[in-house]
């Protein structure tokens, strides 16, 4: 998996 | 603190559904290091005001900065800032060019 620093992380609000 | 941003434009989006209506992406140590806007969803408050756009990358909250916020910390002040009743808005500081000054 992808160092977390380039996890691509997506919020909805 | 407080250098303008070029390009940026004040949308103020009115709460006018029971939900905000975006999905963002990114935050301080990713690739995207200020938050983007992904999606629009039809029927929410930031469609029914019609300024707000995927793909622009959202530099303000009610005037907090979010640079240099993590992704969740991002998350929060805009979920925040629907969720007061201190303001029946949010305004957003956006822009339409993908930088993180």
């Amino acid at each position: 998996s992808p160092p977390k620093e380039y996890e691509d992380e997506v919020t909805f609000f | 603190p407080g250098l303008l941003e070029p390009m940026s434009t004040l949308v103020r989006v009115p709460k006018s559904a029971s939900t905000l209506g975006i999905a963002i992406e990114g935050g301080a140590n990713t690739r995207q290091p200020l938050p983007r806007i992904v999606t629009i969803q039809r029927g929410g408050s930031a469609h029914n005001c019609r300024q707000l756009k995927v793909g622009q990358v959202i530099l303000e909250v009610n005037g907090i900065s979010l640079r240099g916020r993590e992704h969740r910390e991002a998350a929060c002040l805009i979920a925040e800032a629907f969720k007061t009743k201190e303001k029946d808005y949010i305004d957003f500081l956006i822009t339409e060019f993908n930088v993180a000054l």
